[in-house]
């Protein structure tokens, strides 16, 4: 293996990730999980954590572009180049761009996952047979609306398993126009289109209007590839025509005549004689998962390798039940150093309860033994610790309007005016003596402001200096089963949304007890948040759900609008 | 029993011209991915030698060092490949 000159890493073993664009090529969904087990590749093998964010500066910024792509390395048409990607550091340094005039596959021919119908999602089976008939790609035979589609096993006559393949009658990418669907025809500069153009781009791109006027409403979105489309060529993206005319010849399937490095290609009009519209048929194409796992190893800190079986070697070559090579665990982890945690060792009967807590790393103290299961025991106060260096807090809420963290008997603030760090530790048994050492969750009610803690199954409410408590949770209504309160979300006039499990109930603060129809599945109503947060609360008119170092903030609209560190983004370290 | 077709080669619109010759792609391949331009980094004053350039490729691509422009290195030119020089320059 080789690193480059001075070694170059990420001085972070909390790496993360954006992706900038997507390819037509493959659906999102595909390319988003072939990233994610590119960086999965080096994980496994190194303490690195690859978090995705959906907007800022991500450290490995992930682009797909053509020829020159706008770094001074441009890519050059199909084959060749396949991609690059910058050692690790600041602006463009880290990050990886991808060859779109490549047909990005994971190695094996086309890859459709299909949409609605009958198959929840499943990929199409090629070849499969309709009515007698096999077919090894998408069709629209069977269909009035001319929708394309496939059989998601071998016997669509026999199985009726179906989904829709890609295409722009079904939906768009990226854009303005949140995957709309095209409307042909539409008006552009005057002009009628009734399929998608790259007309007005200069990268390639097909882009069809999602309305029928996009002078005027500019609402567009870009084409999804049909599996039979070619690439390359002067008309990318456009299906083959069958037969076409080329020299005089008919021709009813692929042919490399005409060119001297024997690719297959096909005229994407009747006859290429008169019109001279062309692309490359589709091939095995290249993995998405392979090629990254390649660049996200230089964008690690890891050089080429002469070994020719590295995943690291230059040169690409399809691998179909791809394992790291030796040299290319051996070149990572001289950077960062062999994976430590649970995963590393292997499992030990009757664990002493010094056993490394879930997620350790090395901001962890050590010197503390810690119990598989955080409990309400009392601890020893400890006035050097410092909050930028916990992975995980106890509790998290605002009270007064700052943000506290609750960790191990002491707590910090955070202001929301200033952008300073965190003040504290403060102790809490100081300022509310009867609570214990773990809190679980609190809140304050806005209308009382009454002070609520909750510590396993038993709750404190403070009224200024004056207690009451501990009580069982019970009281409020809350089950029996539960073993704690994770997150407290206020909502509204006297309402208070409590979080346990994957689970949460609702309760009316006044009445001091539970509304009808309650629990609620959290993911249910809260998707796209991890369904073991452990601290939930409302901050400056986001709601946060944490887990670990991190958090998804959730905006009025509870969408998922940004995820970030706790670190960084909460306690301002 | 069939005479192979007397293939026409067609340039085609849009198509990125890469009928290069050997010496051409070798040249390119080389300067392209480091390997040339290394030699007169290291200050050697004499005339860079493309064999010495090529003897370090086939190396790097664990090719036989013959320094010569054979068919597997001139295939290995033409696989397809990441576009990170393989050598720092």
């Amino acid at each position: 293996y080789k690193t480059f000159d001075g070694d170059l890493k990420w001085d972070s073993h909390d790496v993360t990730y954006r992706i900038l664009n997507y390819s037509p090529d493959i659906q999102s969904s595909l390319t988003d999980d072939a990233f994610a087990r590119a960086f999965k590749v080096w994980s496994d093998v190194t303490p690195l954590t690859f978090t995705r964010l959906f907007d800022g500066t991500a450290d490995i910024m992930i682009s797909f572009g053509k020829a020159d792509h706008g770094d001074p390395y441009p890519f050059d048409g199909k084959d060749g180049l396949l991609a690059h990607a910058y050692p690790p550091g600041k602006g463009v340094q880290g990050d990886a761009h991808f060859d779109d005039d490549e047909y990005w596959t994971l190695g094996t021919g086309p890859v459709v996952k299909t949409l609605y119908g009958n198959a929840d999602g499943a990929m199409c089976h090629f070849p499969f047979t309709f009515e007698g008939k096999s077919y090894s790609t998408c069709t629209t035979d069977g269909r009035p609306d001319n929708l394309p589609w496939c059989a998601t096993t071998a016997d669509y006559s026999t199985d009726q398993k179906y989904g829709f393949c890609p295409s722009e009658l079904l939906y768009t990418f990226g854009g303005n126009a949140d995957g709309a669907k095209c409307v042909f025809p539409f008006i552009f500069l005057g002009e009628t289109y009734d399929s998608c153009t790259t007309e007005g781009r200069s990268d390639g791109y097909r882009w069809c209007a999602t309305t029928d006027n996009f002078d005027r409403d500019v609402k567009y979105g870009f084409c999804p590839s049909r599996d039979t489309a070619v690439t390359g060529g002067n008309s990318e993206g456009e299906p083959c025509h069958f037969p076409f005319e080329f020299l005089g010849k008919t021709y009813d399937s692929c042919t490399s005549e005409g060119r001297g490095d024997g690719k297959l290609w096909c005229s994407t009009t009747a006859s290429y004689d008169d019109d001279k519209k062309w692309g490359f048929c589709p091939d095995q194409g290249y993995s998405l998962f392979l090629v990254a796992a390649h660049e996200f190893g230089h964008a690690l800190g890891l050089d080429h390798s002469n070994i020719r079986d590295a995943l690291m070697y230059p040169m690409y070559s399809y691998v179909e039940d791809f394992s790291l090579h030796e040299d290319d665990i051996e070149g990572i982890q001289y950077l960062y150093g062999p994976k430590t945690g649970p995963t590393a060792f292997p499992p030990q009967p009757n664990t002493p309860t010094t056993v490394p807590y879930p997620d350790p790393d090395n901001t962890d103290p050590t010197n503390e033994p810690r119990p598989t299961e955080p409990t309400t025991t009392t601890r020893s106060v400890d006035p050097t610790k410092d909050a930028c260096k916990f992975t995980k807090f106890d509790a998290i809420t605002v009270i007064e309007g700052e943000l506290h963290f609750f960790k191990d008997g002491h707590y910090w603030k955070t202001s929301s005016s200033s952008d300073g760090g965190p003040t504290g530790p403060f102790s809490i048994s100081e300022r509310w003596p009867v609570l214990p050492a773990v809190i679980d969750s609190a809140f304050e009610d806005l209308l009382s402001r009454k002070l609520y803690f909750f510590s396993g199954t038993r709750f404190w409410v403070y009224t200024g200096q004056n207690v009451l408590g501990p009580r069982s949770i019970e009281k409020l209504g809350l089950p029996n089963s539960i073993q704690k309160v994770e997150g407290a979300l206020q909502r509204g006039r006297g309402k208070v949304l409590l979080f346990s499990g994957e689970n949460f109930w609702r309760l009316d603060v006044k009445g001091q007890n539970i509304d009808r129809g309650y629990p609620k599945y959290t993911d249910a109503v809260f998707g796209g948040i991890p369904n073991d947060a452990h601290d939930v609360f409302q901050y400056k008119g986001h709601v946060y759900f944490c887990r670990d170092r991190f958090y998804w903030r959730m905006n009025s609209r509870r969408q998922v609008d940004r995820v970030g560190y706790v670190k960084y983004d909460l306690l301002k370290c | 029993w069939s005479l192979p077709l007397k293939s026409v080669f067609v340039t085609f619109p849009g198509d990125i011209i890469k009928n290069m010759t050997d010496s051409e792609l070798a040249e390119s391949y080389l300067k392209k991915f480091g390997y040339m331009d290394t030699l007169q980094r290291s200050g050697f004053q004499s005339m860079v030698s493309t064999s010495k350039a090529l003897k370090r490729m086939q190396r790097q691509m664990g090719l036989e060092e013959t320094g010569e422009l054979d068919k597997s290195t001139l295939e290995a030119m033409k696989h397809p490949r990441c576009g990170v020089p393989d050598v720092a320059n």
